[in-house]
């Protein structure tokens, strides 16, 4: 999950691991597209735009970064469908 | 709702259970999903017959990680069941992650809950932002019986399908907005730091550094509490918290009940027709926790466990200003605050007397 640069002191928060699970969240449940096979970088604007839907959608504090708060509440068990759009 | 709205054409649907969990009795299984369906024929013209072969409207099925539709389970929490919008061939199935431990309780996720969950997907419901409503995304236990489907959920089933002939059960809780100008509070009570404002079957945590406060369900911090509280307060020396309902009461050590709680109100020296506390606030000075019951009050001695001679005694008398009635109250940097209806009384404990009137959606900074 590129985190940008201005948020980097979060970056010590969070392992790969959390990240990828964060990343799997937000594609599972916001419509975050896969990545092509690494030819191109996923924006991080498209990311933090993506994390603002969610933090929206659950009344967190908006601000496009993954936070100790966001990253709980992903965690939580819940429901399988996504949260806004639909299935592909 | 799902883009395009989707929904059933017809109100006459089927479901078939084309398998079963390990976790519970088939019956037990039958029960949850009839009942599940039940919460949504209760408020719509829909009904649901079970055929037991050949292709249901809604399949329903138990499986683990990649089960067949592109859309695999994680193992054990995160992601606990799936349901897609109304439609053909998939449309309108429910599966459930049999990596999960099924209950008919609190044990392990609760299967009529999920069901009915999953089921408004099927109907044509998508999630839900009200941390109140049945369709919000996340688990949230909401007990084991009454259950009463929430009027968010009515309003959107509703919108699709419109009402039924007969709704058994109207009074269709909702969700409380901590700004409303006619806020009534039912207890507050400090936890380490925090500040809890229970309001119905849901309490907020105000955090001091934060503004937002956070709405939560009483039954999925505790299931073994009540889904209502009629007051609590905390004794920091003690750090306990007391929270009572009716005749009985609890005591938490942080989030966990401590053991042989319940107790009975008159354990602690009410009389037995006492029928409940409206609130209660320790005032650490003295040592004493003040309790509030109708128009009067009563003064605890924590030290020697005892209710004071001399009480209970009138709350006009010794707070003149605050009304008869307190629905909550807590204690803060001298200032008893008293709630009472739409009204929070800010009494001075020092001068004995209010100092101001606030909205009681004050608290929220509203």
């Amino acid at each position: 999950l590129p985190i940008s640069h201005e948020d980097s002191e979060d970056i010590d928060e969070f392992t790969k691991q959390d990240l990828q699970f964060a990343e799997r969240y937000l594609k599972t449940h916001y419509n975050l597209h896969s990545n092509p096979a690494g030819i191109m970088r996923k924006s991080a604007d498209t990311v933090a735009s993506k994390l603002r839907e969610m933090q929206s959608f659950f009344g967190l504090e908006v601000t496009g970064k993954l936070d100790e708060e966001t990253y709980e509440l992903m965690q939580q068990p819940r429901c399988g469908v996504p949260d806004v759009g639909e299935y592909n | 709702f799902f883009p395009r709205k989707l929904k059933w054409s017809k109100n006459n649907l089927t479901y078939r259970i084309v398998n079963y969990t390990p976790d519970l009795k088939r019956a037990e299984v039958d029960r949850a999903i009839k009942k599940a369906f039940k919460v949504w024929s209760d408020v719509t013209p829909l009904n649901f017959t079970r055929i037991r072969s050949g292709t249901a409207d809604i399949m329903i099925s138990f499986g683990i990680k990649e089960h067949g539709d592109f859309y695999p389970f994680d193992g054990p929490s995160g992601l606990l069941a799936h349901a897609f919008p109304p439609g053909p061939n998939t449309g309108g199935d429910a599966h459930f992650d049999d990596d999960e431990l099924w209950s008919t309780d609190s044990k392990g996720y609760n299967l009529f809950l999920v069901a009915a969950h999953e089921f408004g997907h099927s109907l044509g419901l998508e999630h839900s932002r009200d941390p109140g409503a049945l369709m919000f995304p996340v688990y949230t236990y909401t007990g084991n019986t009454g259950f009463l489907l929430p009027d968010d959920d009515v309003q959107g089933i509703q919108e699709l399908y419109g009402a039924g002939d007969y709704d058994p059960n109207p009074k269709h809780p909702k969700t409380p907005e901590k700004c409303d100008a006619n806020l009534t509070l039912d207890g507050i009570t400090d936890l380490r730091g925090e500040m809890m404002i229970f309001k119905d079957r849901f309490f907020w945590r105000l955090h001091p550094q934060m503004v937002d406060a956070e709405l939560v369900q009483i039954k999925s911090f505790w299931p073994e509490l009540p889904s209502k509280v009629d007051a609590a307060y905390e004794n920091p020396i003690k750090d306990h918290v007391f929270m009572f309902r009716g005749r009985k009461f609890w005591a938490l050590n942080g989030y966990d009940i401590i053991e042989g709680y319940p107790k009975k109100i008159y354990e602690l020296g009410f009389p037995k027709n006492l029928k409940a506390i409206d609130g209660a606030v320790h005032i650490s000075d003295t040592g004493k926790t003040l309790f509030f019951t109708g128009n009067k009050y009563w003064s605890y001695d924590e030290d020697t466990q005892a209710l004071e001679k001399g009480y209970p005694r009138l709350i006009e008398e010794d707070f003149p200003g605050i009304g008869d009635k307190v629905d909550a109250v807590y204690q803060k940097n001298g200032y008893m605050y008293f709630f009472n209806g739409p009204l929070q009384f800010e009494y001075s404990i020092w001068s004995k007397r209010v100092m101001r009137v606030l909205n009681t959606n004050s608290i929220f900074w509203c």
